[in-house]
């Protein structure tokens, strides 16, 4: 038996967007840990992965690890038919073939249940190494998302620069060129600054309609954290407050 | 030009 239930229903609702571009079909690890899933895009360039702690809701119970295939597209359907404000919690028994999604009005007036049927799906799990990152960029969310997609509008990629006094942006298209440098930020009363650590300098170049994906997880965490090696992948982080994470990885662009 | 490997090739298939 799983059953999970989470009062800030929205939560889930902006999970499911930040990944539904990326993956069709997926795998949800339920497990007494918490509510996981690990997928890459149809290409293997890049990778989501999902965690969502037990603690981070408000009742969690779950028996023994299962795995529950889901196609996105779907749950997504059902995920938009519950309210800002809702309840939802999620059922499934050990050996259904459905997980029932169930959403309760803050009055509690109006209740809910959406039955999704689960599928089978072959999926890879990698095994992802613990590294020390060259350079690490901790920067406000939507100002990530503002560059990519300012970007996006003048080439189809974009090399990454770190270095101790900022980092750079770059990208080159048929009109023209566009450079922005997002200083280190020294304000200490700021929030949501810039914040640069690094071993040492470094550059890679990715695909810019992949990072455009993952700014999809915006709304879920006021910062973005970048952690770059060189010809390494970069792994672009949001925190769930209290809950867990978005995280995504994609390939660099290596010189033939 | 550019190529871009499979996240295969940098982390180990579980």
């Amino acid at each position: 038996m799983f059953e999970a239930r989470l009062v800030q229903g929205s939560l889930l609702k902006k999970v499911l967007e930040s990944i539904k571009d990326l993956v069709t079909d997926a795998n949800f690890d339920c497990s007494q840990n918490g509510f996981a899933l690990q997928a890459m895009d149809s290409s293997h360039v890049s990778l989501v992965a999902l965690l969502l702690r037990n603690d981070g809701f408000e009742h969690y119970r779950c028996d023994r690890p299962m795995t529950m295939g889901m196609n996105l597209t779907n749950m997504s359907k059902m995920l938009k038919c519950a309210g800002n404000d809702d309840i939802i919690t999620m059922k499934a028994d050990d050996a259904g073939d459905v997980v029932t999604f169930m959403f309760e009005s803050p009055e509690q007036d109006k209740i809910s249940d959406f039955e999704l049927k689960l599928m089978d799906i072959d999926s890879e799990h990698l095994g992802i190494p613990d590294t020390e990152y060259a350079a690490t960029v901790k920067m406000p969310s939507a100002e990530f998302q503002r560059i990519c997609r300012d970007l996006s509008s003048i080439g189809d990629t974009v090399t990454i620069s770190v270095s101790k006094d900022g980092v750079k942006f770059s990208t080159t298209g048929d009109i023209g060129q566009a450079n922005i440098t997002c200083r280190q930020n020294t304000s200490v009363d700021k929030e949501e600054q810039t914040v640069i650590e690094l071993q040492e300098p470094v550059t890679l170049t990715f695909a810019l309609r992949y990072l455009n994906s993952f700014t999809k997880a915006t709304p879920l965490a006021p910062t973005v954290q970048l952690q770059m090696s060189k010809e390494l992948p970069v792994v672009v982080q949001y925190l769930i407050a209290d809950m867990g994470y978005v995280r995504y990885y994609l390939a660099p662009k290596i010189e033939d | 030009g550019s190529a871009q490997k499979s996240l295969t090739s940098f982390f180990f298939t579980k």
